[in-house]
């Protein structure tokens, strides 16, 4: 029994030993947050004092890129940096801060740039930030799409959360609504998480949906063909659990791409620890972490990094991670719909992707 | 002149708050995104770097060849870079890539560099910042040279994916 998640109950469920920790060599993950999130040196440390007592860890970022402000600590910063450090144990991490100090700087786009000009950068990064597609120019997602290939052609692993609206729903007029993509989730050169919930929240069980977890079909970028046959086989496997069709873009790239859990976390923000935190972005750190533990033991084979994860996803097909088959995420409130978005399934779905790590077959899989 | 952004939605999320018009002295700092050269090219290369199929797979590319890769070629640099001068911009910053300038101008000269701009201050959490209440556009000189202006619309959402409740959640 337990009472809510924290590294011990993660590394539990994914299958991580006190063993499976970063050998501190040539490898390092980072987080990047905006509009003045700042995460506190003191909460990472007292967090790591409660709950990092079983594994061998580090209590301290090894670089701030950006201004570090005083203040309060913002939740997210929190969260994301108290969770890869507790799946990506004892790898070096960096904090990408851009609270876009001057007024007109926009500081998503400002992080983008800082990774135009750095020659040296983390292998993994994950991002907890997202807007609606429609609120944003296609010009404008078009160009983000090329920086996020610029990176992975680099090898850089760059990690989204996939929303906490489920499928979305958008208002078209009346008794007209479609389902509300995300961006980055979208971007189909980025990797992105869903979320999970345990079946019994006060055990380590099996994984089932949360019903927030963010996913669905672009309006804006095709379906790439690494995952075609994938959402494909989903499509055709579900036909009566789909949403109607007039929801969304069948020819749209689908996310998330695997997930993990993101319900009933405990964080420590401003010296105070925090019960029942949930969202995508708890689960988007967690993977972040496992997928740098990967990259350090491909590292110190003389293997590259993993790079832009999601070619080699779908070729794994499953394998390495827990299949999540239960459960449905929120879409539209109305009555063709009713609440419901996409089902989880067997095999990838739009609401948990291909599911949640089991971290040694994963390593496994991924160290050939 | 022409929208790079003509579906750009250009009003702000309804928590920040409208101060008024910002002085035509005061000073933005805009990001004009230089249209980059070979992005099949780059999109080709990420495909195979990323497929364990590929002989090419892991292969991956430093910053300095993907700057050689969407380096934006010797006349869109040289078009934009006029364009900007010719408004009085000259306090700008490139990146290794070449395909970011990051320029500072008064709010008065950017509302002439970008016809239709408007720029107004807003605030949410005694937090400021200044946008465009309206799209802007770029002379048709410059249009196919670039892919959007930054510093103009966009903001981030606040903590958009995380909560805390009040209760823990039941399984499905």
């Amino acid at each position: 029994v337990h009472l809510g998640v924290t590294p011990a109950i993660l590394r539990a469920r994914y299958n991580l030993t006190a063993a499976d920790v970063g050998s501190g060599q040539n490898n390092s993950q980072a987080v990047a947050q905006f509009l003045e999130q700042y995460y506190h040196p003191a909460d990472l440390a007292e967090f790591m004092a409660m709950f990092g007592r079983t594994f061998p860890h580090r209590s301290e970022v090894d670089r701030v890129v950006g201004t570090q402000g005083g203040g309060k600590a913002g939740l997210e910063a929190s969260l994301d940096i108290e969770y890869i450090m507790s799946t990506g144990a004892n790898v070096s991490t960096w904090v990408f801060t851009n609270p876009g100090r001057h007024e007109s700087q926009e500081p998503f786009l400002q992080w983008m740039v800082l990774l135009s000009n750095m020659s040296d950068l983390p292998w993994v990064h994950t991002i907890s930030y997202g807007d609606d597609e429609d609120s944003l120019s296609t010009a404008y997602m078009m160009r983000l799409n090329t920086e996020f290939m610029k990176a992975g052609v680099r090898g850089i692993s760059l990690l989204f959360a996939s929303g906490d609206s489920g499928a979305g729903c958008r208002h078209q007029g009346k008794d007209k609504n479609t389902f509300r993509p995300s961006f980055p989730a979208s971007s189909p050169y980025v990797t992105t998480v869903g979320g999970t919930t345990f079946k019994n929240p006060f055990k380590v069980t099996y994984e089932v949906t949360h019903y927030i977890s963010g996913g669905g079909f672009s309006n804006v970028f095709k379906m790439p063909d690494y995952q075609a046959s994938a959402v494909e086989g989903y499509l055709k496997s579900v036909t009566a659990t789909l949403p109607p069709q007039s929801y969304f873009n069948t020819s749209g790239r689908a996310y998330p791409d695997m997930a993990a859990l993101s319900d009933n976390y405990w964080v420590v923000s401003n010296r105070v620890p925090i019960p029942w935190v949930s969202g995508t972005s708890a689960s988007t750190p967690v993977v972040g972490g496992m997928l740098s533990l990967i990259n350090g033991q491909r590292l110190s084979k003389g293997l590259p990094a993993l790079g832009f994860l999601n070619p080699r996803l779908y070729k794994l097909k499953g394998q390495g991670l827990f299949d999540v088959t239960e459960g449905c995420h929120q879409g539209c409130l109305d009555e063709q719909v009713q609440g419901k978005g996409f089902c989880a399934a067997p095999s990838w779905d739009p609401v948990t992707g291909w599911g949640t790590p089991n971290y040694p077959a994963l390593l496994a899989a991924l160290l050939s | 002149s022409g929208y790079l952004e003509y579906d750009q939605d250009v009003l702000l999320p309804k928590d920040w708050t409208h101060v008024g018009r910002v002085d035509p002295s005061e000073e933005v700092e805009l990001t004009f995104a230089l249209k980059q050269q070979n992005l099949e090219l780059l999109e080709e290369t990420l495909r195979l770097v990323s497929d364990p199929g590929s002989a090419q797979y892991g292969k991956h590319l430093s910053l300095q060849e993907v700057a050689s890769l969407v380096r934006p070629s010797e006349l869109t640099q040289k078009v934009v870079r006029r364009w900007l001068q010719a408004h009085g911009v000259s306090n700008c910053r490139t990146v290794r890539t070449q395909d970011f300038l990051q320029c500072t101008m008064t709010a008065e000269v950017a509302e002439v560099l970008l016809p239709g701009s408007r720029f107004h201050r807003y605030v949410r959490d005694r937090r400021s910042i200044v946008r465009s209440s309206a799209p802007y556009s770029v002379h048709e000189e410059v249009h196919q040279h670039l892919d959007f202006v930054g510093g103009l619309h966009r903001v981030p959402p606040r903590e958009k994916d995380v909560r805390v409740k009040h209760r823990p959640s039941k399984g499905e």
